[in-house]
């Protein structure tokens, strides 16, 4: 199954791993 | 505390593995020398760690470039993946620097890592962005100028997850027809 992501969801982690 | 949670969560891997380029121009050397991979990830968490540790774009001085392409094409026309394809192209106004650059070419990173051209992903090579005195340019490589659906359908939904109004025309350009012409004169072969 191929891995896909929607914008919203790749966001979601955007903030977690700047602030590591 | 930390790592025990980083552990837990574990890491959302991509559908591929993708190549971080920079590119500076030093007229003192040749092309390709001007032209270093960064670094290259293949999770969602791998991503932002990069992304939150570069430049912003908007930040690159002038005649510079960052790439994103899939590992083992190379950004440039010669490479085999690259030279039946084209791009499609974003050309920004000079103060669209200031106001839109960083979050299209954000939105245009997270369109090849997250796959989100449905059956045509595997036709996108990479993407191009270029800092330019006269004007920025971000660009969608894909692998086959001939093949007009998947071509037409990765435009359109580009241009959608750019926000761009639906009277915006962007334009799409054979790398062979880019490389024979200066520039601007380039032949657009697709528009949406």
């Amino acid at each position: 199954e191929k891995k896909r992501y929607d914008r919203e969801f790749l966001l979601g982690f955007q903030f977690i791993f700047a602030s590591m | 505390q930390e790592l025990l949670l980083a552990e837990c969560l574990g890491k959302h891997p991509l559908q591929n593995r993708w190549a971080l380029w920079f590119f500076k121009n030093d007229k003192s050397k040749m092309w390709q020398a001007n032209l270093r991979l960064v670094t290259k990830f293949s999770t969602v968490e791998d991503f932002w760690a990069l992304y939150s540790h570069i430049q912003p774009a908007s930040k690159l001085t002038s005649g510079c470039d960052y790439s994103l392409f899939k590992d083992g094409i190379e950004p440039m026309w010669e490479d085999s993946q690259n030279k039946c394809g084209g791009r499609w192209l974003i050309t920004l106004a000079k103060q669209q620097r200031h106001t839109e650059l960083d979050r299209f070419w954000l939105d245009t990173l997270l369109c090849l890592i997250g796959e989100m051209f449905d059956e045509h992903s595997d036709e996108v090579c990479g993407a191009v962005i270029n800092i330019r005195a006269k004007g920025d340019k971000i660009a969608i490589w894909t692998r086959e100028a001939e093949n007009q659906q998947g071509v037409t359908h990765i435009g359109r939904v580009y241009k959608e997850h750019l926000g761009l109004s639906q009277k915006v025309v962007i334009g799409y350009q054979a790398h062979a027809d880019t490389a024979t012409k200066s520039g601007s004169l380039a032949k657009t072969k697709f528009v949406v």
